[in-house]
């Protein structure tokens, strides 16, 4: 996270420091699933034969502390499976159209102040991604060349579609980069403020202040470098009923 | 003359019959069925030359020494003697039959084709136990007590006390081993109530199945030879019950009625050589042995259709109220009878009823559950409400509600009855310590 604060325990008690093709972030949801990005688990051009019951044999998942050693000294939660969305691409190096996926736990974590899901927005409520709409990101990622050792959050606006499209037309030069509208862009075109590299997976968040929950509307996606510009986040309330049907009603 | 086989039946034809008998012929025709039945007969058809005392033509019938008759003659014909329907009956076992043709069969010069007759016999039981039956000279004794038909002979019994002697018909006391088990009955002493025999050593048993309580009755008049200063030092009626004497009677005064409480009692009655005391006479019943009134030993014990009284094979069931189980030891029942047995004992002591206990409640994962009243005993009626680990986790009941009670089956139900408990769901976006900016 560029530009962010240090979080305090409890502030974003679902973030998940996942290990898996390196450093990426992640959400709990409910008391046994990952929401993250699929690129997080097959990297772009990464080599053909996955094997995601290998990958999910080995992926380290972390959860409860804002420091990254003492998430290592808690332990990981293994994990039991791993759904990826099946219109993600990793082959297409600048399509990033159903960055999300799913990892399952072995075993239900015991929630407390600093282990809690975060909820998945509903249809009703779409005010979520308006223009200027700010929300928090939270990551282990980069920091001024450095992963981080704690947790950071920064607050940034979502931006309208079409300012998206138009700073990304004039910004991406011959690269094909791909801006559907299962994503969206957040933050700001000059202040140095946005997610970065480690950050993959963790959520854009929102506090949806009719009910009074924290709502996850975004995972950290792709951008063009970091702090150039928009950030780019994969949007959530597009996969809801996916996430649902593999969740079940839990 | 043609003896007739022993057959029980059969007919008597005259010769050439149902063509017209032949003159001048006598024949002769001896019944014999077994000894126990008489012969009777009687003519099927009848047809012989009518004459005045049957003169010409005849057929003449003998039993028992005795003559039944001469007849002759066609139905209706005035003159003759036509036996029509009559049945002739022997005191015996045998009768005699003899028909005699004269020379002709004429009248006025015109022969008449009399045809004879058809007989027919058949052996009847003779009931020898009716006196008027007995043909004079039957040699047999009487039955001295009892006497018995049967088809084809009888037989003679005693009264109770006496032995029937080898000739099978008189009786002599014999009461040393006499005995009674039918569940009610009467016994005497012998010749009752005439005055009893000397020299007597009589022994009546009676042996009633288990479970059985005679109840001894003695009916008037009850007179054993007595003395006055002595207790019975002549004659005695020994009463005992499974070896227990119950009692040495003599005298004029009766004993009454005697409650033995027991199935096997023996009566014993020894006299001596004198005396005319008329003897007793016993009316015994029985009754099936009572057991003691069930008692419950709890208040939560329910005694199914209580009785007023409990006799041998009569049961009980038992069952507690909703919440309480039935308990023998440490053992759970799940249903209870004791029968009453022949000694008048039940065959299982009364359990008790203690109160059903669930057991812990299931704990509720990232929740927990507490007890509404202080006593905190899992036992029937006790009340548990669960909670979840608020924040963090959000109750999800059944329509049933958090509240558990605990069941008279013994489970854990909810307000519905239903056993499931609540699940405690995560609680999303909610953290404890939220972002909270404050620097504007």
């Amino acid at each position: 996270i560029l530009g962010g604060k240090s979080a305090r325990r409890g502030n974003f008690p679902w973030q998940a420091l996942t290990d898996i093709h390196g450093r990426g972030g992640g959400a709990l949801l409910g008391d046994r699933w990952i929401l993250t990005a699929a690129h997080a688990i097959l990297p772009k051009e990464a080599e053909d034969n996955v094997n995601l019951d290998k990958i999910a044999e080995d992926a380290n998942i972390f959860l409860g502390h804002t420091n990254v050693e003492e998430l290592y000294k808690m332990g990981n939660h293994p994990v039991r499976r791993i759904f990826i969305h099946p219109d993600y691409n990793p082959k297409d190096y600048y399509n990033f159209n159903g960055d999300i996926a799913l990892l399952e736990l072995k075993n239900p974590v015991t929630l407390g102040p600093t282990v809690l899901p975060i909820c998945l927005p509903d249809a009703t409520n779409t005010t979520f991604y308006r223009d200027g709409r700010v929300g928090y990101v939270s990551g282990f990622g980069v920091e001024k060349n450095h992963v981080s050792n704690d947790l950071k959050y920064v607050s940034l606006p979502a931006v309208a579609d079409e300012k998206c499209q138009n700073w990304l037309d004039s910004a991406k030069g011959d690269d094909p980069i791909v801006f559907s509208e299962n994503m969206f862009c957040a933050g700001f075109l000059t202040v140095k403020q946005d997610a970065c590299q480690g950050d993959s997976g963790s959520v854009f968040t929102v506090l949806d202040t009719q009910s009074g929950h924290w709502v996850a509307t975004g995972i950290v996606s792709w951008g063009i470098g970091c702090a150039q510009g928009y950030g780019f986040y994969t949007k959530i309330l597009n996969y809801v009923d996916w996430i649902k049907g593999i969740v079940g009603e839990d | 003359s043609s003896p007739v086989s022993r057959k029980l039946f059969g007919e008597i034809r005259s010769p050439g019959y149902p063509k017209p008998y032949p003159n001048n012929n006598i024949s002769i025709w001896d019944i014999h069925v077994p000894k126990g039945y008489v012969v009777k007969l009687t003519f099927r058809y009848f047809d012989l030359e009518p004459s005045e005392s049957c003169f010409y033509d005849y057929v003449k019938i003998k039993a028992d020494k005795k003559d039944l008759g001469r007849y002759c003659g066609q139905l209706g014909s005035t003159t003759g003697n036509h036996p029509g329907r009559k049945e002739f009956v022997s005191k015996g076992n045998s009768m005699h039959l003899e028909f005699h043709s004269d020379f002709s069969n004429e009248d006025n010069g015109t022969v008449i084709p009399y045809r004879g007759f058809l007989a027919y016999y058949q052996a009847v039981d003779l009931d020898e136990c009716d006196r008027n039956n007995a043909a004079e000279e039957d040699e047999r004794p009487q039955c001295q007590h009892l006497c018995h038909n049967y088809v084809g002979g009888y037989f003679c019994s005693c009264r109770i006390g006496y032995q029937l002697q080898s000739d099978h018909h008189s009786c002599k006391v014999e009461c040393s081993s006499e005995l009674f088990t039918e569940e009610s009955g009467y016994l005497s002493s012998p010749e009752y109530p005439e005055p009893y025999p000397e020299d007597l050593r009589c022994n009546y048993s009676i042996r009633l199945q288990k479970g059985l309580s005679v109840i001894l009755k003695f009916l008037e008049p009850f007179e054993i030879d007595e003395h006055q200063q002595v207790h019975c030092p002549y004659d005695q009626l020994k009463i005992q019950a499974q070896g227990r004497e119950i009692g040495e009677f003599c005298g004029k005064e009766s004993p009454g009625s005697i409650e033995t409480n027991s199935n096997e009692v023996d009566i014993l009655f020894l006299t001596d050589e004198s005396g005319f005391s008329r003897g007793w006479k016993i009316h015994y019943t029985s009754e099936k042995v009572r057991c003691p009134q069930p008692v419950p030993r709890d208040q939560f014990t329910i005694i199914r259709d209580l009785q007023p009284v409990y006799q041998f094979q009569d049961y009980f069931t038992v069952s507690c109220q909703a919440g309480y189980n039935l308990m023998e030891g440490n053992q759970k029942l799940v249903s209870f009878t004791a029968v009453c047995q022949a000694d008048g004992t039940w065959h299982q002591s009364m359990p008790c009823c203690e109160i059903v206990n669930c057991g812990s409640p299931t704990n509720l994962t990232n929740g927990a559950f507490s007890y509404a009243n202080k006593s905190a005993n899992n036992n029937f009626q006790s009340v548990i409400t669960y909670r979840c680990n608020e924040p963090f986790y959000h109750i999800v009941t059944g329509a049933g509600g958090d509240t558990f009670t605990c069941s008279a089956k013994g489970t854990w139900v909810d307000r519905d009855g239903q056993v499931r408990i609540p699940a405690c769901l995560p609680v999303c976006g909610k953290p404890v310590h939220p972002i909270t900016e404050v620097q504007r």
